[in-house]
């Protein structure tokens, strides 16, 4: 780990759900469901 | 989701697998306390039932929306996703919630921008016609935990959603807590009438004071006012800012003689989980030596008027402020809480008061870092706060490092710190889960959406320079002085930039009176580590074993004797008695399972599949063997004829020539 004062988890950005998702290239629905077949066609 | 199909028992069986990261594991346990407190869904771990919740570390936080029925259903806690209300979130989805934006009414309360979706992305932001979601007669939640936040799936820097009312801007997207409103969908999904954990609530606005009883035995009564002369002004609650409301109760200690007392008992309460953590707000405006004592009134068989116990003394009351105070409480029978004001010698004007008490089967939190006069520190270079030191259950020393002045964030650290038993602790400190809460102080539990965030001590960690980073203090840390002037070493903070934004801050709860409170638990969670017990299999929440009406369904494991005492399953199959008769219920999983009268062979899909492409492979072969034989046999009957025909017709030739 770096040395600095304080070690930041988060890497000094406010992730959301997706964000954290997309930036691991999911592509999930509505990003981060898992579909069924019968629920994506509801849609 | 609309579907019955789609529901879980109101207990969900769960496995927290290995690949999970220590921190993840505590928060989700922390999680489900959240469920337990506010809803009626609990959590239990899994013991073979058919359906279950696999909670594993794979890539990103991600879980399928309703009960799959598909036996392990699994839900993704991958790295970052150990934050508190990213995994309610992923629960409420398991649990058969879409997200609040994809609402089939949406559109009359937000703004899609379509244009500043990334592209390729649209289809994020599809709505559910009312055939497949329902919104439980539920307004439109802009506080939702299910709510995008205005900037997903941005191509830039302009939102992609806009909201009607544009106070909620900043609003959508909370990854606090469940908002009222995701509770309300909850209980009204799953028919919810109690919850595991609350117990009571009460902030005296109505005139019964929550069914609490004044004592006989004492000296005085507790009122139910509003203000008192000598202070508190206005009660905890509401802070004066509703006219004709804002009740507290108050013993006036001015009026009695020094040891006086006023007794004010809870009504009785029955706990389910045996521990119980009690909350309330106390104001002294008397003596300072006035004293407030805690009882349990504690109702066994046989004993009607109940035992009190003490539970605590609260001394040491500071004057003129709303103070907040945790109780730990262990009681298993049924019981009345106890509040006993004593007035304490020296001049007192006015005297004890108590407001917004709640109580509930839940841990207390192990400390309380108070911060006053909070609003003028936030985005100010004065912004960089320390917390008083604090030792944890283990004996580790520690401290918070709050930062406000960044423009936007607020961010929190924790720093173990030099302290009185380090000679005798573990070193690097290991597995040591700190909990840090921003309390909204609402003054019922139930609606308080409080910020958490949890870090855990990982022995193995190092920094570049080859230190462990938890390693003693004394070693690794720094020297630094507490405002006494004493001086200690302080360890690398460990934490996030990214507490709660300043916006949110402000919102809620979270100050009042100009006050804030960290609440701070540390607790072991090095039990964490080892592998959750695989079940012993029993018979499924899910099926429906039809025994004679009023039998009791014995199991192999169950002491009950029966059908089932000398008949032996295998390979962990289970004794089941249906009409009297013991029969084996056996183990089964994604692509396995077990049959035979004693659950002896095993069968796989794999097999399955075998059996099925070898036996259509040889119907196959026959039917071609059968079909070449045919041709051939009838080919050769055809030529046989032809060639019978062929004299036939030379004789005819001679004759016609």
């Amino acid at each position: 780990l770096p040395t600095p004062e304080n070690f930041d988890v988060d890497g000094g950005i406010d992730q959301d759900i997706f964000d954290i998702n997309e930036d691991l290239g999911l592509d999930l629905f509505e990003g981060d469901i898992k579909l069924n077949g019968v629920q994506g066609r509801n849609s | 989701i609309i579907g019955e199909n789609y529901r879980w028992p109101h207990t969900i069986p769960y496995v927290l697998e290995d690949s999970l990261e220590m921190n993840a594991k505590g928060v989700i346990l922390n999680a489900f306390e959240r469920y337990r407190l506010k809803t009626c869904i609990d959590f239990k771990p899994w013991a073979g039932e058919t359906n279950y919740i696999s909670v594993f570390k794979g890539s990103g936080c991600w879980s399928s929306v309703g009960n799959m029925r598909a036996g392990k259903q699994e839900l993704s806690i991958g790295q970052n996703c150990d934050r508190i209300a990213t995994i309610q979130h992923e629960f409420l989805h398991a649990l058969g919630f879409w997200h609040e934006q994809s609402r089939s009414d949406r559109d009359d309360y937000v703004n899609i921008i379509w244009d500043r979706i990334q592209s390729g992305k649209e289809h994020n932001f599809n709505t559910y016609d009312d055939q497949a979601s329902d919104t439980l007669n539920v307004p439109y939640d802009y506080t939702s935990v299910m709510h995008y936040s205005k900037t997903a799936f941005r191509n830039g820097t302009e939102p992609t959603i806009v909201t009607r009312i544009p106070d909620f801007m900043d609003v959508i997207g909370q990854r606090m807590d469940f908002s009222d409103s995701d509770l309300l969908k909850l209980n009204r999904l799953y028919n919810c009438s109690s919850s595991l954990s609350f117990m009571d609530s009460c902030d005296f606005e109505l005139e019964n004071v929550c069914g609490m009883i004044q004592s006989s035995g004492d000296n005085a009564d507790w009122q139910r006012v509003s203000q008192v002369p000598g202070g508190p002004e206005n009660d905890h609650s509401n802070m004066g800012q509703c006219k004709g409301s804002g009740f507290f109760m108050h013993f006036n200690s001015s009026s009695v003689n020094v040891g006086a007392t006023a007794v004010l008992e809870s009504r009785k309460l029955y706990p389910k989980r045996g521990f119980q953590c009690l909350q309330f707000y106390l104001y002294n405006s008397g003596s300072e030596n006035n004293q407030l004592n805690i009882y349990i009134r504690e109702y066994s068989a046989g004993n009607e008027n109940g035992t009190l116990t003490l539970v605590e003394e609260i001394k040491g009351i500071p004057l003129g402020s709303w103070e907040l105070y945790y109780v730990t409480m262990k009681v298993t029978n049924k019981f009345r809480v106890v509040f006993e004001g004593v007035k304490g010698t020296g001049a007192s004007s006015g005297g004890l008061s108590i407001d917004d008490i709640n109580l509930s089967e839940t841990r207390c939190p192990h400390h309380i870092w108070r911060i006053r006069n909070f609003t003028q520190l936030i985005g100010s270079p004065d912004g960089t706060l320390y917390s008083p030191p604090f030792y944890s259950p283990k004996g580790y020393a520690f401290q918070i490092y709050l930062n406000l002045s960044h423009p936007e964030n607020a961010g929190i650290y924790f720093h173990l710190i030099s302290g009185a038993n380090d000679d005798q602790l573990q070193w690097p400190c290991p597995w040591q889960q700190a909990t840090m809460t921003l309390l909204d102080q609402n003054p019922d539990i139930r609606q308080q959406m409080s910020n958490q965030r949890s870090i855990t001590t990982d022995p193995f960690m190092t920094t570049d320079n080859g230190n462990y980073f938890w390693d003693r203090p004394s070693k690794v840390g720094q020297v630094a002085s507490f405002p006494n002037g004493t001086q200690f070493r302080r360890g690398r903070g460990y934490g996030t930039s990214a507490f709660i934004t300043h916006e949110r801050l402000k919102n809620r709860d979270f100050i009042k009176g100009n006050d804030v409170y960290i609440l701070l638990t540390v607790e072991d969670i090095s039990h964490l580590n080892s592998t959750q017990t695989q079940p012993v299999p029993t018979p499924d929440d899910n099926t429906h074993v039809n025994s004679t009406p009023g039998q009791p369904v014995p199991t192999s494991t169950s002491g009950i004797a029966g059908p089932c005492a000398n008949f032996k399953c295998e390979n962990d199959g289970v004794c089941a008695v249906r009409g009297g008769k013991a029969e084996c219920r056996c183990p089964s999983g994604e692509d396995w399972w077990y049959l035979g009268e004693r659950c002896e062979k095993k069968g796989s899909t794999r097999d399955t599949i075998i059996i099925a492409v070898s036996s259509t492979a040889a119907v196959f072969a026959l039917m071609l063997i059968v079909t070449l034989v045919s041709v051939y046999c009838t080919r050769k009957k055809y030529r046989k004829k032809a060639t019978s025909k062929t004299a036939d017709i030379s004789l005819e030739n001679q004759h016609a020539f």
